[in-house]
């Protein structure tokens, strides 16, 4: 219920009606909302339970390493349910043809992947939120000084997730670990998209603010 | 730690 209440208010695309359709056009207004959606993701990690208490470097680490894969994570659950069709945003909905068109089709086929799998699961909201925050806690930086407060923060939402299946689904034993075995295809989507606007960035011709571009650069 | 202004200054903000 903690992360329920701690989870960010939906965030809009605003395309810009002025700029004519382009690739360069969704690819900014992209950048925008991530832009957008960075800044309230740190906000909630900090509602996190024992993620203030980590080290300012240890948050750092966390979501240096992690952004990408909660912004997905975002947009999966966004997702569900609506035919083939990525919801960036409540007005910013993707399908196969626009995802071509703005030179994102092989993200578009990942994480669509990622959706019909949670799909399948029938991802709860509660199961949503705390296996996000398993994702940033799990996030594998390299730079972490306190590994023993890492994992136990790891270990909190492990059991909050555990027991939170148990009462959603007591009959499936599995379901638990089903969730978690999503995270892999989770991050290697998540690293695909960094790679991408990595080379987006590096081909300058789509405007990134500041806290998109210093995540970028983390990874670079 | 200098290259990631930004999100040093938003965990420390107060929320």
């Amino acid at each position: 219920s903690h992360l329920l209440g701690a989870e960010p208010e939906k965030i809009y695309a605003m395309p810009d009606p002025a700029l004519p359709d382009s690739d360069i056009k969704a690819l900014t207004t992209l950048c925008d909302l991530a832009d957008r959606e960075l800044v309230v993701n740190i906000g909630w990690a900090k509602h996190i339970p024992g993620f203030s208490s980590l080290s300012l470097p240890d948050q750092m680490s966390l979501l240096q390493s992690a952004w990408m894969e909660i912004l997905i994570l975002r947009v999966v659950f966004r997702s569900l349910g609506c035919e083939d069709q990525l919801v960036f945003a409540e007005d910013y909905v993707m399908n196969e043809e626009q995802a071509k068109l703005a030179g994102l089709q092989d993200l578009y086929t990942a994480i669509l992947q990622l959706v019909r799998k949670y799909t399948s699961i029938k991802l709860h909201r509660e199961e949503f939120v705390t296996l996000k925050a398993i994702a940033l806690a799990n996030a594998d930086s390299m730079h972490i000084e306190d590994w023993v407060a890492v994992q136990r923060l790891q270990d909190s939402l492990h059991a909050a997730l555990q027991e939170l299946v148990s009462v959603l689904h007591p009959e499936d034993g599995q379901r638990a670990g089903r969730l978690i075995m999503t995270l892999p295809l989770l991050r290697q989507t998540a690293a695909k998209a960094v790679q991408h606007f990595c080379n987006i960035k590096q081909d300058g011709r789509v405007p990134m603010h500041k806290l998109f571009l210093e995540l970028l650069e983390a990874h670079a | 730690k200098e290259k990631h202004k930004i999100l040093h200054r938003l965990l420390q903000n107060s929320t």
